[in-house]
């Protein structure tokens, strides 16, 4: 007898393999595999001596204290029970190997050398959450909520609001500081939707990170214990978001849909010690929270690619139509840009677009400027023109001629979007009053 | 000016009435520049005394805007920046008036209006204005019959050909070494009596190019032997204006 080393495969051969096999031999092999596996074996090669029932030379295969065959023969011969590609499986992570060979391999006088047999055996995991492999006399108790398979062995878990315990496989309620950190999840009275069980004080914490805002959604069935008069005498369900309460629920109608705006919410149900009502259950999801939807003072602003929706980490870029500067209070700004904070505020607030103010023009020396538009002002597309004191002076200017409108960056230009202003030239050999002679 | 009229304000608003050694004229180019005659800031014969030209710029004074005196004098002084004095003109040659021109630089620009207005300068292509019997016409606060004058006075005058004056000039100037420059001509009448005179040198001899109707200044009062005596002289503009314009260098 030789025990196989606990290895996850080897392989069995038969006394001498791959020489014919001794006459007069037993031998023995236990196959054994650590827990959480079976032991999974196939014949790689196999030649014994034929006989009715295997009676004289065969190979015996024993696994769970039931007899997996007697096997002999050689393939394709007609007596005998050869194995061919057969997998054998254990159930559990033992299996036991018997051969055996008579006094004689003689056929009519002739010594036919039989070889024998070369086997494969492996470790094969357990699935022992496969309620097909939960052997009848399995000592383990069942996972009383959810088996997790793995290599070697399996786990228990339990829904939410249970807490596994010592015995690793049943679940009792524990609800009291369950916690949901994934962007969106279930969560529901214990048993549900079977009726909860009494004196619970389940807490449930949803905490995601900052800009995020929860959505709870009940699904139905929602029952629980009401009072015809009183509010929720009985169980309570209450909805907090950091803090401030959204809500305390009872009774049969579903809070439907409640958006937290929070990315903090806590939710307590608490139950007396009776009551047949079947709970409730909640699949929240999440969204960026959303900030209040941008709105101008004034219609000469202009929101970037403005959309329907602005949600945590969306940004706003604000600009002013042509002639209009960007105002915070007296400040002007350059540019603009509000970002949609965790809590559901913008960064900073609307700013106003005042119009450009190109403030008074430049005075021209020995000449003077003249509004062409009225009223007379000094904003935005507001055109001057620019005379010399005539007949003194003669007005010199660039390409752009002698009218400026206040620009868009507030500044005087020409035509030529010079800001340069004309020059006011001495008019020479002009007298007022030149001598004329009148008598001849 | 001797045998003239008295001018009418707004008639010659270029004038300027110059007071650095004693009285002279002069004429306002575009707001900044007074054009005079050298000798008014150096006189001939002055001799030795350096005085330099910043301490002549800080004592010369302009009035300008009027055509009687003592209400140019109320109007004020146009203080100098700076003198510019033509590098040919020769203060101890007393016979020799080359080079007599000079620009004075006023410290503040003027506000131009009908009683101050700038001469212009004339055209360097334009010759016609120096050819014999071409009428210029002169103001000046200079001497008259013997009085200095309180306003300003005008009179006509005919330019004269070269050959002309140079003949009238040999005829009077008796063994003086008295010269007759390229960058001279000279105006006026040899037996009627209109002339400059003493007071009037610096200010400017103008015509009315007919062309553009504006005046332009072609000359500026420099010597003459005695006034009304004969033909008086002037400095002839229209080489210098190379020289002007690089001083004057309109700042547009």
């Amino acid at each position: 007898s030789s025990p196989v080393p606990r290895r996850l495969f080897g392989e069995i051969k038969s006394p001498g393999y791959p020489k014919p096999y001794p006459n007069d031999n037993i031998s023995v092999w236990d196959i054994h595999v650590p827990k959480g596996y079976v032991v999974k074996l196939t014949f790689r090669h196999f030649d014994l001596e034929p006989s009715e029932s295997c009676f004289y030379d065969y190979v015996k295969i024993k696994a769970d204290k039931k007899n997996l065959g007697r096997y002999c023969g050689q393939l394709g011969s007609t007596t005998g029970n050869h194995p061919g590609r057969k997998e054998f499986v254990s159930k559990g992570n033992r299996m036991h190997l018997a051969f055996h060979s008579d006094f004689s391999n003689e056929d009519n006088g002739t010594v036919i050398p039989y070889r024998g047999f070369l086997a494969y055996y492996q470790a094969v995991d357990l699935d022992e959450c496969d309620p097909n492999n939960a052997a009848e006399n399995d000592e383990r108790p069942q996972c009383q909520h959810f088996c997790h398979n793995y290599m070697g062995g399996y786990f228990c878990s339990c829904r939410t609001g249970y807490q596994l315990q010592s015995d690793h496989h049943s679940c009792k309620v524990e609800c009291s500081s369950e916690l949901f950190t994934e962007t969106s999840g279930y969560l529901s009275s214990p048993e549900y939707p079977q009726p909860y069980p009494e004196d619970l004080r389940c807490n449930y914490s949803i905490r995601l990170q900052r800009g995020l805002s929860i959505i709870l959604r009940f699904l139905e069935p929602f029952e629980i214990d009401e009072h015809q008069q009183v509010h929720c005498p009985y169980d309570q369900l209450k909805i907090q978001a950091r803090g401030r309460e959204i809500g305390e629920f009872c009774g049969r109608e579903s809070p439907g849909s409640i958006e937290t705006n929070s990315n903090e919410v806590d939710i307590l149900f608490l139950t007396d010690e009776s009551g047949f009502s079947r709970g409730w259950k909640i699949h929240y999801t999440s969204e960026k929270i959303r900030c209040p939807q941008p709105v101008p003072w004034d219609r000469f602003t202009i929101i970037r690619d403005l959309q329907p929706v602005y949600q945590f980490q969306d940004y706003i870029v604000v600009s002013c139509k042509t002639g209009y500067n960007l105002m915070e209070g007296n400040r002007k700004l350059l540019s603009f840009t509000a970002v949609c904070q965790a809590d559901g505020t913008w960064h900073q607030s609307m700013p106003r677009c005042e119009t450009v103010n190109c403030g008074n023009p430049a005075d021209l020396k020995n000449g003077a400027f003249s509004y062409v538009n009225k009223p007379a002002n000094n904003n935005y597309q507001s055109v001057i023109t620019y005379r010399c004191n005539e007949p003194y002076y003669h007005i010199v200017t660039g390409a752009g001629g002698d009218r400026f409108t206040c620009s868009p960056e507030g500044t005087w230009v020409d035509q030529d979007n010079q800001v340069r202003i004309p020059a006011c030239l001495p008019v020479c050999g002009k007298p007022d009053n030149p001598i004329a002679e009148v008598q001849r | 000016i001797l045998g003239g009229k008295s001018a009418s304000r707004g008639s010659f608003p270029w004038q300027a009435l110059t007071s650095i050694h004693g009285r002279g004229g002069g004429a306002l180019l575009g707001d900044r520049w007074i054009l005079t005659a050298a000798h008014t800031i150096f006189p001939k014969g002055l001799g030795g005394n350096n005085v330099s030209l910043d301490q002549l710029a800080e004592k010369a004074n302009i009035f300008l805007g009027h055509t009687d005196v003592e209400e140019l004098h109320k109007l004020g002084n146009h203080p100098v920046r700076k003198i510019f004095i033509h590098p040919d003109y020769n203060p101890e040659d007393y016979y020799n008036f080359d080079g007599d021109i000079a620009l004075l630089e006023l410290k503040h620009p003027v506000t131009l209006g009908p009683t101050v207005l700038p001469i212009c300068l004339p055209d360097t292509t334009n010759t016609t204005f120096y050819m014999d019997g071409h009428m210029g016409y002169v103001s000046g606060f200079g001497v008259e019959k013997n009085f200095i004058s309180n306003n300003l006075k005008y009179v006509g005058l005919p330019a004269i050909a070269r050959e002309k004056c140079q003949r009238w000039l040999d005829s009077k100037k008796r063994h003086l070494p008295i010269v007759f420059s390229e960058n001279m001509f000279c105006a006026g009448f040899l037996t009627i009596k209109r002339d400059t005179c003493q007071g009037d040198s610096g200010s400017v001899f103008t015509v009315l190019d007919t062309e553009s109707g504006r005046w332009v200044a072609t000359g500026i009062v420099s010597w003459g032997i005695g006034c009304a005596e004969g033909y008086g002289f002037y400095t002839k503009v229209l080489n210098y204006v190379d020289w002007i314009k690089g001083i004057a260098k309109e700042d547009r």
